[in-house]
């Protein structure tokens, strides 16, 4: 097992000459590494530099605008602990966006591979790396909304980085806290469910319940209706280990103060990677034994997968060849890498046998999308072969009575005051009322029109690209 | 999405300033009644 990519040079982003090329030209495309929230993710090799990276095919017809807010909020970002985005192509119905590739895996994966839960040095060096990851992200007014192990990725030299932001929001000053409930129920913290809206400190919620996760392999209320514990979350005190005793100190209060249920009282990442905990973190050499492992499991995996296919080749050899582009080799299945799959199947807390291994089917939702009208719930299901789980259908309920309710609701006086306080006014006060009205109206409507360009815009920018063949970009 | 908003927007205006409108009628309704 390799430890190190090792390449020529650092790629930072894919020059304008590799950008007007088709993208089989510039990459060969290795294996596929698993699925992501919108489509497969393959391991590929940038012919220029020999550099190793990971590209998402995405449909399409997926969800556009979801896509174009994750590659924005990533091109935004430079940091070592966020995943780097290098650039994207349109190839047939699939647009490819090309990132860092990050060898050993997603946590989660690497939990499920070993069959073992980590050990205390291993997982404050990678609560250390996602901290200062979480740190870059706040200060860049970013919320990732969907921190969980399965969306830390670890590379080669065990540094971790942040993954997955296609549910990612952007902070604003007229806008310090969202009120989308967003991210994956067992991680999600309190005021996000309780949809009063949310800040920066949500992610940190987040982040201690992956503590947990990392320690004993499965998320607080994990065993039970994801429903329930939708309604367990705000109610009871923070979750705490199942077996207190077997933590130290300095791990258990790192826990405890990244669970506190009040987000005001509740540490931010600066703090946090002063804590004791973090401080005395081991180097990344603690990850060694974890990565290689991790690493024999994917190239024995792959070996294996490369057998079969040989094997399966040889039996179809007679059989019309499927036209794959320049893929060196895409498995018949997945790569071992592969995340929790999907929303909540519809037994959630079931455990369910992958690869010899047991896990947890535990997905993202996104529901009440504030990028819609106020009171549209939205979700996504990560593959679109999953059952809809129970409480998406209640959201979903809920989702019908807010559109019914704001139908009845249409007629709502602009201004907070209603027909009552209207009698209390002098004349002189209704008629200054009156004259304002039409510069109101027309501020309002200019401020939605603004809100609406600006989200319009990257997708009228991506298919004029489009138009003009311009492929890539 | 957006024609919708704008509506819903106009509407609420619209709304408000027949309220606005009634309520001067009333007023001066009541002060011609006084006078």
């Amino acid at each position: 097992v390799q430890l190190r990519n090792n390449p020529r040079r650092q790629l930072k982003k894919l020059s304008e000459d590799s950008l007007t090329k088709q993208p089989e030209e510039v990459f060969d495309v290795l294996e596929k590494l698993g699925e992501g929230s919108y489509g497969s993710v393959f391991k590929a090799h940038f012919k220029e530099t020999g550099e190793i990276v990971a590209i998402k095919q995405v449909p399409v017809e997926s969800d556009l605008q979801e896509i174009i807010k994750e590659i924005s909020i990533m091109q935004q970002c430079n940091s070592p602990h966020v995943v780097k985005y290098y650039g994207s192509y349109f190839k047939n119905s699939d647009l490819w966006i090309v990132m860092e590739y990050c060898a050993a895996g997603s946590v989660s994966d690497i939990i499920r591979q070993r069959n073992k839960t980590l050990i205390e040095d291993e997982i404050a060096a990678i609560l250390q790396s996602t901290l200062k990851g979480l740190e870059y992200l706040h200060f860049m007014r970013k919320i990732h909304r969907d921190i969980k192990a399965g969306n830390i990725l670890l590379n080669s030299e065990g540094q971790a980085k942040l993954a997955d932001f296609g549910v990612a929001g952007q902070l604003t000053d007229t806008m310090a806290k969202r009120n989308t409930v967003i991210g994956t129920p067992f991680w999600m913290a309190p005021e996000v469910i309780q949809e009063i809206g949310y800040n920066c400190v949500a992610d940190i919620w987040s982040l201690g319940i992956t503590a947990i996760e990392m320690a004993e392999g499965k998320p607080p209320y994990a065993d039970i209706h994801p429903m329930r514990a939708i309604f367990m979350i705000p109610t009871n005190p923070p979750p705490t280990f199942r077996n207190p005793d077997q933590w130290s100190e300095p791990f258990r209060d790192f826990v405890s103060q990244c669970l506190v249920k009040n987000p005001e009282n509740r540490a931010a990442a600066t703090q946090l990677l002063q804590h004791p905990f973090i401080k005395g973190v081991k180097p990344n050499s603690v990850l060694r034994t974890l990565i290689t492992e991790a690493m024999e499991f994917k190239l024995k995996k792959q070996e294996a997968q490369h057998r079969e296919q040989d094997a399966e080749d040889e039996d179809n050899s007679d059989d019309d060849e499927v036209d794959r582009g320049t893929m060196v080799r895409a498995g018949a299945s997945d790569m071992g890498t592969v995340r929790a799959a999907g929303s909540l199947g519809s037994t959630p807390g079931t455990m369910i046998e992958h690869d010899g291994t047991m896990e947890l089917q535990l997905g993202t939702m996104v529901i009440n999308s504030d990028d819609e009208d106020p009171g549209t719930m939205k979700h996504h299901e990560e593959t679109v072969h999953q059952a809809k789980p129970s409480f998406l259908e209640y959201f979903e309920q809920k989702e019908k009575e807010a559109i019914k309710n704001s139908d009845n609701d249409s007629r709502k006086l602009p201004a907070e005051e209603n027909i009552d306080t209207m009698r209390s006014w002098s004349v002189e006060e209704l008629r200054r009322r009156l004259a304002s009205l039409d510069p109101q109206m027309e501020q309002e409507i200019e401020e939605i029109h603004q809100r609406y360009q600006a989200k319009r815009q990257p997708i009228l920018d991506a298919i004029e690209a489009k138009k003009r063949r311009q492929q890539n970009f | 999405l957006f024609m919708k908003e704008l509506e819903r927007i106009v509407k609420s205006y619209e709304a408000y300033r027949q309220a606005l409108l009634t309520e001067l009628d009333v007023r001066k309704q009541r002060q011609q009644w006084y006078a």
